[in-house]
This record gives structure tokens, C-alpha cells and sequence, in this order.
């Protein structure tokens, strides 16, 4: 699995 | 950013503003319920946490700190303003959001990206908010006649979420990469529940004619 990416969104 | 997702965000803003008006223009928040504003206040307080950890552009920092000043001050008003709170349809107010919370919360504990603290209240914020307009949906079925500025508050927050499932589907297809399950089948969930009202909407609109929601 791979690393979540940080949250782009609002 | 893709234009579905600045219009969503947009229409987002624009929704809240409009409720800003309606409760300054004439010092009333009747129509509204408290609830749902006081959940949407624990979706951005919790979401937004990354505020301290992530830096992801200027505009994702004001328009984070637009939300949380914005739903903070509406939730005060309702609740401590001389005038506003007085017109708070409390009795009709009465959807049981503590099972949202509690919900909301198991769920987050189940399925999240990472367990780690920051991913599980974020995976709650997605969770609480997909079902945070509940309270409201309820009240105006409730209370039958809406009011033209609060239809219209409904109407935007619910073009926002239309707008993000645009942005989701147009990622999809420019980044492979883009998987967001947890965003997008709460989104999806989210913006069914608007349907009833959208509907509603449209006739209204239609016949150009008051906005009632059938008891």
C-alpha cells in the first residue's frame, strides 16, 4: 500500500 | 486544481456567505438548525488539523481558516446573539446528531487511510460531514415553507458537493494515481442525500414558485 499523500483538498 | 474543484470550493464559500447574510441581514437564523452548524464546525476543526503539520498553498490555508472562523461565528450567533437566537427553531431542531458523532467516530476507527491520529479525526471529518446536513434536511421538512435565502444556502452546499464529484471523476482520468476512496464514496453518499431537496428546488424554480418541501 502506499503512504497516503497529504489532502490537497478542502 | 481543476476547475470543478475551485468552483466547488467557490460555491462552498458562496453558501456560507449567503447564510452569513441572511443572519445579519435580518438578525434570524429560523429555518436553520444548530446542529448541523455545530457539526459542521467539528468537520473543519478536526479536518483542518494539518493547518499545523502540512503547508499546501496559500489559498488551502485561507480557505481553511475562512471555514473555521466562518462556522465558529455562525454557531456563536445562533447560540449567544440576543436577537438571533431568539429566532432558533429549537422544537423543530430535534434530529438525534450525538449518532452522527458516535457513527461517524466507530467508522473512523474501522476505515481510515493510516492509523495514526491526524488520519483517523480526518477520516471522521469526511464521515461527519457527509451526513452532517442531515439535521438541517430534517428541520426544513419540518418546518414545510423554506425561506428564499436558506433554500438558496442548501442549494450552493449541495451544488459544492455536485461540484467535487466533477473534480474526483476529472482526477481520476488526468492522475491514475488519484484513489481516494474514503473522500469519494462519502462524497457520493453525501451528495445523494441532496437529491430530495434538489429536486424541490427545481420545481420551485420551475414554476417560479416558493420553495415546499412536501411534509
Amino acid at each position: 500500500n502506499p503512504e497516503p499523500e497529504v489532502h490537497d483538498e478542502l | 486544481m481543476n476547475i470543478f474543484r475551485f468552483l466547488g470550493d467557490m460555491t462552498h464559500l458562496i453558501s456560507i456567505l449567503i447564510l452569513l447574510l441572511k443572519i445579519y441581514a435580518t438578525k434570524s437564523c429560523s429555518g436553520i438548525s444548530l446542529k448541523t452548524q455545530e457539526l459542521y464546525a467539528l468537520v473543519f476543526l478536526t479536518r483542518y488539523l494539518d493547518l499545523f503539520t502540512d503547508f499546501i498553498s496559500v489559498y488551502n490555508t485561507v480557505m481553511k481558516l475562512v471555514f473555521i472562523a466562518s462556522s465558529l461565528a455562525i454557531v456563536w450567533c445562533m447560540r449567544n446573539h440576543p436577537l438571533v437566537r431568539r429566532s432558533y427553531d429549537k422544537q423543530l431542531d430535534t434530529f438525534r446528531h450525538y449518532f452522527l458523532l458516535l457513527a461517524s467516530f466507530l467508522l473512523a476507527l474501522l476505515l481510515h487511510e493510516k492509523f495514526a491520529f491526524q488520519e483517523v479525526l480526518w477520516a471522521f471529518s469526511i464521515y461527519l460531514e457527509a451526513v452532517a446536513i442531515l439535521p438541517q434536511l430534517v428541520l426544513l421538512q419540518r418546518s414545510g415553507n423554506v425561506d428564499n435565502l436558506t433554500g438558496q444556502y442548501v442549494f450552493f452546499l449541495g451544488a459544492y458537493r455536485a461540484l467535487y464529484i466533477f473534480n474526483w471523476i476529472y482526477r481520476y482520468f488526468i492522475d491514475p494515481h488519484f484513489t481516494r476512496w474514503i473522500a469519494c464514496v462519502s462524497g457520493l453518499v453525501q451528495t445523494a442525500l441532496y437529491a430530495d431537496f434538489f429536486y424541490y428546488y427545481f420545481i420551485s424554480w420551475k414554476n417560479n414558485a416558493k420553495l415546499q418541501l412536501p411534509a
